[in-house]
């Protein structure tokens, strides 16, 4: 653990608390896209299969439940509680077009062929695209409610602190996840122009709104 | 390689 990767972690925290909130304060979903919410929990589910089987350490298994839960939660809200408020129509996202690439490239890239390793793989190459379908709603509408950028923000900065993270490991521990790495790579790209928008937008106080 | 003592990152 680095202070880095707690951070992090911090910051995925605090966007799923964010989401919640929104959803809670307004009560409505507007704005989020229910597919993106549906991969993260693939995601979660994918990649934590190891629960199971394997202990790290408590922060990592009550991480872990957190994250798993949590996602559900979502989806419970969304598709439940505030169903009225979830509008399926501008949420036009083809998932396949992300689901089947990924599974296909877990099956040639993983540390290992066992069920477990590629379904490891598949979640990582899974979550650098999963927020695809919120960006395309927001790149749709043009505009958001600020809480959902500020959502956007946290979820956008903790793949950008795995980053120095990692690097910090290959130099503290010689320690490097190429399948990590290369997809974290990805999923910070793809946040580049929301921040570029969050930062100069949000961040000053106006709307988030993008260039007709 | 990550694997062998597990993936300890979330």
């Amino acid at each position: 653990m680095n202070i880095f990767r707690f951070f992090g972690d911090i910051s995925h925290l605090a966007s799923i608390f964010i989401l919640i909130h929104k959803i809670h304060t307004s009560r409505s979903c507007r704005g989020i896209s229910f597919k993106t919410q549906v991969l993260y929990v693939a995601v979660f589910v994918t990649r934590y299969l190891d629960l199971l089987y394997s202990w790290v350490s408590l922060y990592n298994f009550v991480m872990k439940v957190f994250f798993i839960a949590s996602s559900c939660y979502i989806l419970y809200l969304m598709k439940v509680r505030f169903r009225p408020t979830n509008d399926p129509s501008i949420d036009t996202f083809r998932v396949e077009y992300l689901v089947g690439p990924c599974a296909v490239l877990a099956l040639i890239f993983n540390y290992g062929y066992a069920v477990t390793e590629v379904l490891w793989s598949f979640s990582i190459f899974l979550e650098s695209v999963a927020i695809l379908p919120q960006l395309f709603m927001l790149q749709r509408t043009g505009e958001a409610e600020t809480i959902t950028t500020h959502y956007l923000a946290a979820l956008g900065a903790y793949r950008t602190l795995y980053i120095p993270n990692w690097i910090y490991r290959y130099f503290s521990e010689g320690y490097v996840d190429p399948i990590a790495v290369t997809a974290g790579l990805v999923q910070t790209g793809l946040y580049l122009d929301f921040f570029y928008v969050y930062f100069t937008k949000v961040l000053q106080g106006q709307k988030f709104e993008l260039p007709a | 390689r990550p694997s062998e003592s597990g993936h300890d990152e979330l």
